[in-house]
């Protein structure tokens, strides 16, 4: 299935304790809906979160994990 | 930018502007499609150490390595990931993977906000001047997210992201998307976490102009620039064979034509595809062109590339004629022919003359650089137009700013039309768009940042609108060139950007990171949503009421609806409706006390303010006042302007009113 970059927003406070990095978090659950999927970026001023390529069932998935405030996929914007 | 520093009244008045090591403090961050170093308005002579709260860098990459910064161009990041996990690897042959700009359009923004003083700027003889940004004494942070295919969300948050670690003060994105909830919108959601940090973020409005709803970055965090003209033209005429002269603009610097008339052809009639007259790649007929000054409408395809397939069906020149899409506006281009654009009403007069003649001709005169053009500025027709379509009860744009013709750097990778035919090279380009406006108003804001560094970001972009002019000298109001009618506040916002004002603007509409959580509850996002957003745990208060009309911004859009059998708001009367609005200004100047005048264009329209008089006795004094807005019955889509002014006899703060019926 085709892949497309989305933006995964967590809500970090609900970070399990067990994670001592958030990034940690993020790959976990990345992980648990994919096994291959790599985060393109993490960002911590912005959002909490990171963006990654998933098919449209894995970001259908990754979407009900706990923890996770929402999954966008990814817009082009163009200069002015 | 050899025009623009004075036609703001900043050459004129350098003696109240922020001493140049205050300015030095400030780091205007532009996001866009990186920088060409080696441009003179990157030239550190003169600058001091870099600010000790700088955390960036100046990555290496293709054609790009530390040795490119300076004391003026202090940072240079790009981002690439987004981008090459959705179209692939970056094509090296045609893009460097680094900060390098091959485009041109990054170097002219961060010129335009921060460029360095660079006497004998020109374009091939035009604009000639001293160059400058608006804030010359700023240091510059590219942050390279715009690519050959286009820029990335994932790599604007990502820029934004590192901007704000490293410090920056002002943040410029000459760019936009689709209409999304700020939720979803990246640039609103980088915008609402650099505003946190004290960052102002200015944002062009977009090229969608003169279409209602054609807005971009509408969030009331970010500073919306739309686009009016200069007070500077570069006149051409073109003569046909019955003895008419008509006039129009251009840049073209190169071979004359022929000292004779010349056979005179429309496009339409010279090719054998529909839309021939648009003269789109491969649509002219050699044989029917050649030698010829061609006529082609404006749209579809880029200006410059008319004027390329017109040269490549071997045409002598080209007369650009505008439709009603652009009525008026003269947008001009570095032709790689001898090219002309002109107005619609011109156009069609040539046209008419075209298509009666028998053996039409014409020729096309150059006449150089002319200032001093009247009225100016008008809005330009591409400058995107209000209503607000994600939250209409914000007004938006903000505010114009000189953003047609505008002349600033350019990369050395591509020539001024970036036509890859175009093999001429320029250190400067004259280039328009809302893209142009937005870095002025990043660097009039770092100005100001450095003459009020306590000042919030909505207090610098507050302190740009209610100063911001609506007339010209003569009294008379700006106007449209897309109707050649007065402008409205859909238009203009608050008005044109008036630098010099702004430093001292008496009272300031302030907003805290709260009055914009509490302004998304009264849009009714959920805890979700506001989580996403502005990353964080708020929940709206159940037994608080939110009212988008409480936004302390500094200009009202008011919202009634047409079938009047309802009523908005506190307070109601039959056959009309009501609305409040409540704001607070804060004493940024002298005590004293001011006073309320408002002025409406339709008397269908009460507006009453309350109390009518506000009295300071401290600085950072903060007074509230109540707008009541009445009206009758009115047809759907109606729209009346006014204004409501406060004046102290010396500062006038000024807010723009749009009110519509839907």
């Amino acid at each position: 299935a085709a892949k497309k970059t989305y933006i995964v927003h967590m809500a970090k406070s609900e970070m399990p304790a067990s994670f001592e990095d958030h990034t940690h978090w993020y790959d976990s659950s990345l992980k648990s809906v994919s096994e291959s999927a790599e985060m393109l970026y993490t960002y911590t001023n912005v959002i909490h979160g990171f963006s990654t390529r998933l098919t449209a069932a894995e970001a259908q998935k990754i979407e009900k994990q706990p923890g996770i405030l929402s999954v966008y996929e990814e817009v082009k914007y163009e200069l002015h | 930018t050899t025009r623009t520093p004075s036609f703001l009244g900043l050459d004129q008045n350098a003696a109240v502007l922020p001493e140049s090591d205050s300015v030095s403090e400030v780091i205007i961050g532009v996001l866009d499609t990186g920088v060409w170093p080696e441009s003179k308005s990157f030239d550190d002579t003169g600058f001091g150490p870099i600010p000790s709260s700088w955390k960036g860098e100046c990555e290496t990459g293709t054609k790009f390595t530390a040795s490119n910064c300076n004391k003026k161009l202090i940072g240079a990041r790009y981002f690439t990931r987004g981008y090459e996990a959705t179209l692939g690897p970056i094509d090296e042959s045609k893009e460097s993977r680094s900060a390098r700009d091959e485009d041109g359009h990054g170097t002219h923004t961060a010129s335009t906000a921060a460029g360095s003083v660079v006497p004998g700027a020109n374009l091939f003889g035009y604009a000639v001047g001293t160059a400058r940004g608006m804030a010359t004494r700023a240091r510059v942070a590219v942050y390279k997210v715009c690519w050959i295919g286009g820029c990335f969300s994932s790599d604007i948050l990502a820029a934004v992201d590192k901007a704000i670690d490293d410090n920056v003060n002002v943040l410029s994105l000459s760019l936009g998307g689709s209409m999304s909830d700020y939720y979803r919108d990246s640039v609103a959601i980088g915008a609402f976490a650099a505003m946190e940090k004290g960052i102002l973020v200015s944002c062009s409005a977009g090229n969608g102009g003169p279409s209602s709803y054609s807005l971009a970055n509408v969030a009331p965090w970010i500073t919306t620039v739309g686009a009016g003209t200069l007070d500077r033209d570069f006149p051409a005429y073109v003569s046909v064979g019955n003895g008419k002269n008509f006039s129009g603009v251009s840049l073209y610097r190169g071979n004359s034509l022929p000292a004779k008339m010349l056979p005179f052809v429309y496009a339409g009639n010279a090719s054998n595809v529909t839309g021939g007259n648009l003269c789109m790649t491969g649509t002219l007929i050699p044989e029917m062109v050649s030698g010829k000054i061609v006529l082609c409408d404006r749209g579809v395809n880029p200006r410059v590339q008319k004027g390329s397939v017109v040269k490549a069906a071997g045409g002598a020149g080209m007369i650009l004629t505008n439709t009603a899409a652009n009525g008026e506006e003269l947008v001009a281009d570095a032709h790689l022919l001898p090219a002309i654009g002109m107005g619609q009403i011109t156009g069609d007069a040539i046209k008419a003359y075209l298509l009666s003649d028998r053996n039409p001709t014409a020729t096309i005169i150059f006449e150089g650089t002319k200032l001093g053009i009247e009225p100016s500025p008008v809005v330009a027709a591409f400058s995107s137009r209000g209503p607000n379509s994600i939250t209409s009860e914000v007004l938006k744009p903000d505010m114009i700013a000189p953003g047609v013709n505008i002349l600033a750097g350019w990369t050395g990778a591509v020539g001024p039309t970036a036509l890859a035919e175009d093999d001429r090279r320029v250190e400067f380009n004259i280039i328009s768009g809302t893209s142009m406006s937005c870095p002025h108003v990043s660097g009039l804001a770092a100005l100001l940042k450095a003459a009020h560094p306590d000042w919030s970001p909505a207090a610098i972009r507050s302190a740009l609108m209610t100063t911001a002019y609506t007339a010209y000298k003569n009294g008379k109001m700006l106007q449209d060139v897309a109707t050649g009618k007065p402008s409205t506040p859909f238009d203009h916002g608050a008005g044109h950007v008036d630098p010099i004002s702004a430093l001292n603007p008496g009272l300031v509409y302030d907003l805290t990171v709260e009055d914009y959580l509490n302004f998304l509850c009264a849009l009714n996002y959920t805890t979700l949503q506001i989580n996403a957003l502005a990353k964080r745990n708020f929940s709206c208060d159940s037994r608080k009421t939110y009212s988008v009309n409480d936004l302390n911004y500094p200009s009202f859009a008011v919202s009634f609806p047409a079938d009047m059998g309802s009523t908005i708001g506190s307070g109601s009367s039959t056959g009309s409706s009501v609305v409040k609005h409540t704001r607070t200004l804060t004493n940024v100047g002298s005590p004293g006390m001011y006073k309320v005048s408002v002025s409406t264009m339709n008397s269908s329209v009460k507006i009453l303010v309350e109390p009518e008089t506000l009295s300071f006795s401290r600085a950072n004094e903060k007074k509230s006042y109540t707008v009541t807005f009445s009206a009758t019955s009115m047809p759907s889509n109606t729209n009346v302007f006014g204004r409501i002014e406060w004046s102290n006899g010396k500062n006038v703060v000024g807010s723009p009113v749009a009110i519509s019926w839907t």
